[in-house]
């Protein structure tokens, strides 16, 4: 499971 | 950020603006499926909670609060102001039967099992198939307004936008979320049918009737 990255998107 | 997204965000919210002004200037929800503008608020819900936990920049922000302040606006014009207009009898989708999986899917499938994730996840998988009971209530009536084709083609197109967003910052930033991209596509091809209609009978000035 990647990490949950940064979330810069709407 | 990227031309495709930027230019998707726009379509995004050219679509929302579309139909709150084609509701509150024809004080008129027919054909519009409330229970699709239901699901969009608990879309925005889910996905924007960090609105109160971080800030990413003042565009990211401002947009989410559009979103959501236009979407609650959209189910209260529906429910609430317009909603002798509403045309109940054909917003028929069981939208059960659509939670119910994406809550499931949600559990099962993330990135990490944390609650702003799987909230997120669960956003995700809503939005792409939030516009059924849309479609569905077209299909029952056979026909759309002009303008609620209009609010289709720029949901429709807002997506399909994130999708080349996708392949633009996998190839420049590395950037790859499985979850959202596949979602993504479900989403998109969901309107694939409805493009087409818009395309060959909407764009030539035709009203779009489907062989009910």
């Amino acid at each position: 499971e990647t990490a949950s990255q940064e979330k810069d998107e709407l | 950020m990227n031309i495709f997204r930027l230019t998707g965000d726009l379509s995004h919210l050219a679509a929302i603006i579309i139909l709150l002004l084609k509701i509150w200037k024809t004080r008129s929800c027919a054909g519009i499926s409330g229970k699709s503008q239901i699901l969009f608020a608990l879309v925005f819900t889910t996905r924007y909670l960090d609105l109160f936990s971080s800030f990413i920049s003042l565009y990211n922000t401002v947009m989410k609060v559009i979103y959501i302040m236009c979407a609650y606006a959209t189910v209260y014009l529906i429910y609430g102001k317009f909603k002798a207009t509403y045309d109940g009898n054909h917003d028929t989708f069981r939208v059960e039967f659509l939670l119910i999986p994406v809550v499931l899917l949600a559990v099962l499938i993330n990135h990490a099992f944390a609650p702003m994730e799987i909230l997120w996840t669960f956003s995700i998988y809503l939005e792409s198939v939030a516009i059924l009971p849309q479609l569905f209530m077209i299909s029952k009536t056979g026909e759309a307004e002009t303008i609620t084709t209009h609010y289709l083609f720029f949901l429709g197109l807002y997506r399909t936008l994130y999708l080349f967003n996708w392949i633009w910052r996998f190839y420049f930033e590395g950037f790859f979320d499985l979850i959202a991209v596949v979602a993504g596509l479900v989403q998109t091809i969901l309107y694939c049918d409805f493009f087409y209609l818009y395309i060959t009978k909407v764009l030539k000035g035709k009203k779009l009737s489907l062989p009910a």
